[in-house]
């Protein structure tokens, strides 16, 4: 564990968190994909299985449990408890484009031909695009809440801290995972643009919104 | 170590 991995994970925290707090505040959903809600589900679903096979620390299963849990608990908000609010016409991204070559992917390209490694290589996989649904639908309406960005924020800074990490790794420990590292930094770049907007426009306290 | 050997990561 060094500095990059702790805070990155303390970021995915912040990230999960903050929109779980957001939509329970406003009572809304508004302006969030459920899509990408579902697909992050999808992900903590899958890569967390070894749950059952394994135990690494206690720092390692509670996490896990907490973001799994989280993930369904604003899935459950948006789908049900929400429902009402949440903006389904603008949620239109095709989420099966992602799902099946990401499927198909980690049946090709992967550490070991296991279902639990496979299962594992899908979630990598599938992270790494999980929010375009979400960015889909900020290009869509052409705006996004500031809590909303604050989320995003959080979400990407997670995966940049993360490529640290594995710099760090591979220097410090001599271990790297290059499927876990090529994942990230195509996850990374997804979020570069949001990342000029975000600085450049929400720190210095517009909202975001896209021209025209 | 080896290639993806322990997912301590999350």
């Amino acid at each position: 564990m060094n500095v990059f991995r702790l805070t990155g994970d303390l970021s995915h925290l912040a990230a999960i968190i903050i929109l779980l707090l957001k939509i329970w505040k406003s009572r809304s959903c508004a302006g969030i994909s459920g899509k990408s809600q579902i697909l992050f589900a999808l992900v903590f679903t899958t890569r967390y299985l070894d749950l059952l096979t394994s135990f690494i620390s206690l720092y390692n299963t509670s996490m896990k449990i907490i973001y799994v849990g989280c993930a369904y608990a604003t899935v459950y908000l948006i789908y049900a408890k929400f429902r009402a609010t949440y903006d389904g016409n603008h949620d239109t991204f095709r989420v099966e484009f992602l799902v099946v070559p990401v499927g198909g992917l980690a049946f090709l390209v992967n550490h070991d031909f296991s279902p639990l490694e496979i299962l594992w290589t899908f979630s990598i996989y599938l992270e790494s695009v999980a929010i375009l649904p979400q960015l889909f639908m900020i290009s869509k309406t052409g705006e996004a809440e500031t809590i909303t960005t604050h989320y995003l924020f959080c979400l990407g800074v997670y995966r940049a801290l993360y490529l640290f990490n594995w710099i760090w790794r591979f220097y410090f420990e001599g271990f790297f995972d290059m499927i876990a590292i090529v994942a990230g930094v195509v996850q990374t770049i997804l979020y570069c643009d949001f990342f000029y907007l975000y600085i450049t426009k929400v720190l210095k306290g517009k909202k975001l919104s896209l021209p025209a | 170590p080896e290639e993806g050997d322990e997912k301590d990561e999350l």
